[in-house]
């Protein structure tokens, strides 16, 4: 659809052309609605149109493409690559501590079953899961419910007797003790905005020193999603973010203003609701979805 | 200049740009400011921009629903996509009904998430509001028959029931939402009404445009419920949301405690979007 619009923008310009000032400016405004009707941050957006006018002033248009293709080949080299280029490869020490963080709602417990199948499935390892919301009500039902389905070793089985670093700090000992690999704790969702909260994240992150602190972020999450991973990479500094719910309809955009705005790297998608939803993060595809 | 005179391109622009940060969507916020433009062309006297603003969102968002004039029981499903927060606001809207004085039954139609009965049923005890539920893995479409059932038998005046959450996207999950629908039918007759309450994460995107549209699309959407307005998400798309399908927001969720409920106020809501 962006397509058409910028093939209708340059249907004036033929093969061996140059893209022109205002031929560009017209196309970047079509771009910035495209993006931000996908979500990507304002302030991501804006950052984003720059570098592309840059690449795309001048650029000569080739025999084999209309100018509208090369602009947008130009805007999704550049997509890409703020994708992908964010942070190095995933490789997670045996033995390693996995703490998920995020807002309400986001699918950390959902996504912390998947991450024990995923490893287990894609290298042997066993992991431990250990439930350390001790607020929502059913949390911890919820992860042993799913932990029973993956068959995967979880704690607490019994009602809570310890705070959230408590359990965190139990189940650590328990994963160790059983020769557990991983060891992934889940936490409470909470407002990065809730100071109170934040700081227990902090003390329990100090206390564990875990391998990796992911954020679990929701695909459909607007212009707040830059300022959310912000404060969560402010004071836990993020190793990753793992993008749930991609199995919907929405654009996606929050994925580029968190690897682009921010540099934190995807880790993995959640593709569903099942232990077996869970894609480690391809960045090629992601661009034609965001562009729409 | 900023108080009087006409919108300065540089006051156009921060004032969109707010817009847009709150999720109002570029289309929508340069249209609105473009009217604020316009208006203060032919005012006589402009005031401050951002407060004009302000009232030409609160003026475009939709009425209140009137209050439900129907036979007893009156019925509420909350429906909304994965993680939105239909189970928590289903106890706050129990519990805020009970202290009303009304006769009060939650139904548990989440019968396919992990735990998710148990949550309900917590809440239930702790906002004192009896649960209709069956076991783990059952049909959502007989726990709300079930629960019509005995609404009838206790002379209940109003049901809640949750649902489990989906994406709108998917065609098989919609279909037996629209199932669920039309048990209200066979339990209490075809012209029994119900109100379906969409549930909206206010940290959602412009998403949120397609999920009202494809539950209006099956029939079942009368209104918004805004959830998790307390963070820092402002939930501005509501807007593109009464614009294109007129459904209004009745409630706002600002809090995960059962107290976290209330009613959507628009000049409240339009101000804080404007910043
Ligand atoms: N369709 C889909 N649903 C998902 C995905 N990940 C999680 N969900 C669903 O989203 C909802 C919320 O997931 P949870 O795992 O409970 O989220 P959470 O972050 O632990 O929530 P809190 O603990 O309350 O903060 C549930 O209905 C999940 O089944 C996904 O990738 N796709
Ligand atoms: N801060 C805040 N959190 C909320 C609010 N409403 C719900 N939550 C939280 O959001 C998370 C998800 O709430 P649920 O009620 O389980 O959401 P749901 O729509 O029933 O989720 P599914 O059934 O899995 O689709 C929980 O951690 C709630 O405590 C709110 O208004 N503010
Ligand atoms: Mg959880
Ligand atoms: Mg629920």
């Amino acid at each position: 659809r962006l397509t058409e619009r910028l093939g209708v923008l340059f249907k004036r310009l033929t093969g061996r052309g140059k893209l022109s000032e205002d031929n560009v400016k017209e196309a970047l405004r079509e771009v910035r609605v495209a993006l931000l009707e996908a979500d990507v941050n304002l302030r991501v957006v804006k950052d984003f149109l720059k570098s592309v006018k840059e690449k795309a002033l001048g650029a000569e248009v080739l025999n084999s493409l209309t100018p509208g293709q090369h602009f947008i080949g130009v805007v999704k080299e550049e997509l890409t690559a703020l994708l992908e280029g964010a942070g190095d490869k995933l490789n997670l020490p045996k033995p390693a501590t996995v703490l998920l963080v995020g807002l309400q709602g986001s699918g950390k417990t959902t996504t912390a079953a998947k991450l024990a199948r995923h490893y287990q499935k894609s290298q042997g390892r066993e992991s431990l899961l250990v439930a350390c919301d001790t607020r929502r009500p059913a949390a911890r039902e919820q992860l042993v419910r799913l932990a029973d389905l993956i068959k995967a070793d979880v704690h607490p089985r019994k009602p809570f007797t310890k705070d959230a670093p408590g359990t965190a700090r139990e189940g650590v000992k328990l994963a160790a003790a059983a020769g557990r690999e991983l060891t992934i704790i889940d936490t409470a969702g909470r407002l990065q905005i809730d100071e109170e909260l934040m700081v227990e994240l902090e003390e329990l992150e100090a206390g564990l020193k875990p391998q990796a602190v992911w954020l679990v972020v929701d695909a459909m999450t607007g212009q707040a999603a830059l300022e959310v991973a912000a404060e969560f990479h402010r004071r836990l500094e993020l190793d990753g973010v793992i993008v749930s719910k991609l199995d919907g309809d929405a654009r996606g955009g929050c994925i580029l203003s968190i690897a682009g705005g921010l540099g934190v790297p995807v880790r993995f998608v959640g593709t569903g609701e099942r232990p077996e939803d869970l894609e480690p993060f391809r960045a090629e595809g992601l661009a034609g979805r965001i562009l729409g | 200049g900023l108080i009087s005179g006409p919108l300065d391109d540089e006051t156009a622009e921060e004032l969109t740009d707010a817009l847009i940060l709150a999720d109002v969507g570029p289309g929508p916020a340069e249209e609105l400011v473009e009217k604020l433009r316009e208006r203060r062309l032919s005012a006589e006297k402009p005031g401050d921009p951002a407060v004009e603003l302000a009232r030409i969102i609160a003026a475009r968002l939709p009425a209140q629903p009137p209050d439900y004039a129907g036979p007893a029981p009156e019925i509420h499903l909350l429906i909304g996509v994965n993680g939105s927060g239909k189970t928590t606001t289903a106890a706050k809207l129990a519990k805020r009904a009970r202290e009303a004085g009304r006769r009060v039954l939650l139904a548990a139609c989440d019968t396919f998430r992990a735990a998710a009965v148990e949550q309900l049923e917590l809440w239930s005890r702790r906002v004192g509001v009896p649960l209709i539920r069956h076991a783990e893995g059952g049909d959502a479409a007989a726990v709300l028959f079930d629960a019509l059932e005995a609404a009838r038998s206790r002379d209940v005046d109003l049901v809640i029931a949750d649902t489990a959450g989906r994406l709108h996207a998917k065609r098989r999950l919609m279909d037996e939402l629209a199932k669920l629908g039309r048990v209200v039918g066979k339990a209490l007759g075809h012209e029994h009404p119900f109100r379906s309450g969409l549930v909206l994460d206010a940290a959602n995107g412009q998403n949120s445009l397609q999920q009202a549209r494809a539950f209006l699309e099956i029939g079942l959407a009368d209104e918004v419920i805004l959830t998790k307005l307390d963070g820092s998400a402002k939930g501005g798309v509501v807007l593109a949301v009464g614009a294109q399908t007129g459904l209004p927001v009745t409630w706002i969720g600002t809090g995960e405690g059962p107290d976290d409920l209330e009613p959507f106020q628009p000049q409240r809501f339009a101000a804080a979007l404007v910043g």
